[in-house]
């Protein structure tokens, strides 16, 4: 009988109005855009969970270091890039009545080089995230490097598109470039 | 035409917590 019944997502209390056999119940679920998502700061311990709309207000209340701009081409100024070990980077890009998290991550392998990755993530869902595109563009002393990509949605792992390098990429030697006074001046447009 | 500057924000950089649990 439970083959031809229906059940409500565990998620409908949320918002969620999809209705589905018991078989493929837990498999939507997983990916259902009305359950709990995690902090999205990259590199933190928190282990905040809530809802879409309550990410934002998250993130100006217990991330109060992050910055947040409104417009849809601004000047991501990366300062003292050239500190020793792995640290983030980490803003809000506000516009086209969304809002974009920016995040330029450095790493150290075993070997002490360094790499960096930049990569813009939308407090949005995958559906969402699809109407728009971003540019990232490090520019000066006649070189320019330029990534362009759609952003990730909330629910995707910026550690697991850092891994695959699906994200801007680009080693010490790069940054040292295009850096003036230690600080890296990244051109972020987002378009829709 | 007039060229528009765009905003910068100058961005602190934040110690990668991972790594300080990684040394502990």
């Amino acid at each position: 009988v439970a083959n031809f019944v229906l059940f409500p997502c565990r998620y409908a209390c949320m918002g969620c109005e999809i209705t589905l056999p018991h078989t493929e119940k837990a498999d939507h679920e997983e990916v259902c855009e009305f359950r709990l998502y995690s902090c999205p700061c990259p590199g933190t311990v928190c282990k905040w969970q809530g809802t879409m709309d309550a990410i934002m207000p998250h993130l100006t209340k217990m991330h109060e270091y992050i910055t947040t701009i409104e417009g849809e081409d601004i000047i991501f100024l990366a300062t003292s890039i050239n500190l020793v070990g792995a640290y983030d980077w980490v803003m809000i890009q506000s516009c086209l009545g969304v809002r974009f998290m920016l995040v330029l991550q450095k790493q150290e392998d075993h070997n002490g080089g360094q790499q960096f990755f930049a990569v813009v993530q939308l407090l949005g869902t995958s559906k969402e995230a699809e109407n728009f595109a971003y540019r990232l563009e490090l520019k000066g002393n006649r070189r320019r490097l330029t990534w362009e990509a759609t952003p990730l949605p909330i629910h995707e792992d910026i550690a697991k598109a850092i891994k695959n390098r699906d994200c801007l990429t680009f080693d010490a030697n790069t940054a040292l470039l295009f850096a003036e006074n230690d600080d890296l001046s990244i051109n972020v447009v987002i378009t829709k | 035409r007039t060229h528009r500057v765009p905003k910068e924000v100058r961005v602190e950089p934040q110690k990668f917590a991972e790594e300080l649990i990684h040394r502990l």
